[in-house]
C-alpha cells in the first residue's frame, strides 16, 4: 500500500491511498483502503480555542459605553461597568460561544478550525476491524486536549488498539500489524503525525523547518 | 496563507534489519524522497491544490514496481491483480471521500478515485452520488473518463510473482507440519 497526505496553503486536508491488497487474499476480498473510515479519512470541524481564551475579551471603549448606554440595554451597561460580568452578556449579534477554562470560569471562546487527515498500511483486516483511521480522528475530535498524534499513537502505536484488537485466535502473520500517517491543522497551525506498532513503516515527510526526512525503522 | 505540508508512506508490516537489505534500504529511500520532492515541487504552482498534490504523488508510487499498488501490485490466491484506491479531503466535495475497488485493468486506480470524487460535482459524473464503486461497471466508467486501461499483465513483476507462489507453499507447508516460523524469520509480505 502506497499513501499520501497533504495540507495546501488554503488549508484543504486530502488523503490519497492505493493498494494491490494482501498478498495471496481470496479474490473478492475488500481491504481497508478503500473503506472511509478504516483505512483513510479526513475532516475538518469549528471549535473553541484551547487555549485559555480570557485574553481575547476586549475592555469597552467610552464610545462604546456610550452606545450602550443610549441604547438603554442594561446589560450592556452593566458588562461595560463590571468587566467581569462581560464574558456573561451576550453582544448583540454576535454568536455567543462560552468555553469553560480549567477554573471553570466562563470565557467567551474564539472560534478556530480543526482539520484531521490519514492514511493508513499494514494488516488491512485489522483496520477495517478497529474502523482505525476514524477512531484516530474522533479521539482528536472529542477528547477535549488529545493531539492528533496521541491520538494515532493509542490506535497504531504499540500496545494500541489494533495491536489489541489482533486476534490470536488465528495467529495469522501480520494480525495487528500497521502504520498511519497523517496531519494536523489547528488554526494556522500544522503538525506532521505518524506510528506504528510493527517492524518498519517506509515514510517520507518534509519536516517543520522544510528538509526532506526518509526513514523505515523508529528511532534512526 | 498556511505554509503547505506533506507526509507519505510505501507500506508497513513486519520489515526488519534482516529482511531489509542495505540495497533495498537505499531503494525505498531513494523512490519515496524522488516522489515527495516531485510532489512538494507541485506547491509552487499557482492552481496547486491538495487534491493535486497528492494524486499526483500516488501516482508516481502506483508506477514505481517497488510498492504494492498499481504496478507491481500483489496477487490473489488466484494468481490476479485486485486493485483498491480511495481519496478523501476535508472540505470542497460533497461526496468528501470515495473507495474503488476490485480494479484489474486501471493503470492508476488513484486517477479513478479523484475523478469519482471530483466529476460528482463539475458535470453529473454518472456515479449516482455513491462513495464506493468496484469492478467492471466502475472501469467502464474510468474508459468513459479517458483514464489509462492495461491489459493484467502490465502489473505482473516477477518480485510479487515469487511472492506469491512462495506465500502458497509455505501455507501448504504450515499445514502439513505443526512448526511455524516465528514473525522474525517470515518474509515481509505486503499485507494491504
Amino acid at each position: 500500500t502506497v499513501g499520501c497526505v497533504v495540507l495546501d496553503s488554503s488549508g484543504m486536508l486530502c488523503v490519497a491511498t492505493s493498494t494491490g491488497g494482501l498478498t495471496n487474499k481470496l479474490s473478492g476480498r475488500i481491504g481497508d483502503t478503500p473503506t472511509l473510515g478504516a483505512g483513510f479519512w479526513a475532516e475538518e470541524w469549528i471549535e473553541e480555542s484551547r487555549s485559555t481564551p480570557q485574553m481575547l475579551y476586549q475592555p469597552p471603549t467610552a464610545a462604546s459605553q456610550l452606545e450602550s448606554m443610549s441604547r438603554g440595554d442594561l446589560g450592556g451597561i452593566l458588562a461595560e461597568c463590571l468587566p467581569a460580568l462581560a464574558p456573561y452578556v451576550p453582544t448583540a449579534g454576535q454568536p455567543q460561544m462560552y468555553t469553560y477554562d480549567n477554573h471553570h470560569t466562563p470565557t467567551q471562546g474564539k472560534q478556530i478550525r480543526h482539520a484531521v487527515a490519514m492514511s493508513g498500511t499494514g494488516n488491512g483486516d485489522t483496520f477495517l476491524r478497529t474502523n482505525a483511521v476514524r477512531t484516530a480522528a474522533a479521539i482528536s475530535r472529542f477528547s477535549p486536549h488529545a493531539s492528533l498524534a496521541s491520538a494515532v499513537t493509542q490506535i497504531a502505536g504499540p500496545d494500541g488498539e489494533m495491536q489489541r484488537s489482533a486476534s490470536d485466535r488465528w495467529g495469522k502473520t501480520g494480525e495487528g500489524e500497521g502504520g498511519i500517517i497523517g496531519i494536523e491543522l489547528v488554526g494556522q497551525k500544522a503538525e506532521v503525525v505518524w506510528d506504528f506498532n510493527c517492524g518498519g513503516m517506509f515514510r517520507a515527510w518534509v519536516d517543520d523547518r522544510g528538509s526532506e526526512k526518509f526513514m523505515v525503522f523508529k528511532g534512526e | 496563507l498556511i505554509k503547505p505540508r506533506i507526509i507519505v508512506h510505501g507500506g508497513a508490516g513486519n520489515i526488519t534489519r534482516k529482511n531489509l537489505p542495505p540495497e533495498s534500504y537505499r531503494a525505498y529511500r531513494s523512490a519515496l524522497l524522488s516522489v515527495l520532492h516531485s510532489a512538494s515541487n507541485l506547491f509552487s504552482l499557482p492552481d496547486c491544490t491538495a487534491l493535486s498534490v497528492a494524486t499526483h504523488a500516488v501516482t508516481l508510487l502506483e508506477d514505481n514496481p517497488l510498492f504494492n499498488a498499481g504496478k507491481g501490485a500483489v496477487f490473489t490466491r488466484d494468481g490476479a491483480n485486485e486493485l483498491e484506491s480511495s481519496i478523501m479531503v476535508s472540505n470542497g466535495y460533497r461526496k468528501r471521500g470515495v473507495g474503488c475497488m476490485m480494479l484489474r485493468h486501471v493503470r492508476n486506480p488513484i486517477k479513478l478515485a479523484r475523478e469519482m470524487l471530483t466529476r460528482e460535482e463539475e458535470n453529473g459524473g454518472g456515479t449516482q452520488g455513491h462513495c464506493q464503486l468496484s469492478g467492471e461497471p466502475l472501469e467502464h466508467l474510468a474508459e468513459a473518463w479517458g483514464l489509462e486501461l492495461v491489459s493484467p499483465d502490465y502489473f505482473w513483476t516477477k518480485k510479487r510473482w515469487d511472492e506469491h507462489m512462495r506465500g502458497l507453499a509455505e501455507e501448504e507447508q504450515e499445514q502439513s507440519s505443526s512448526k511455524t516460523p516465528s514473525i522474525e524469520e517470515r518474509e515481509y509480505l505486503p499485507q494491504g
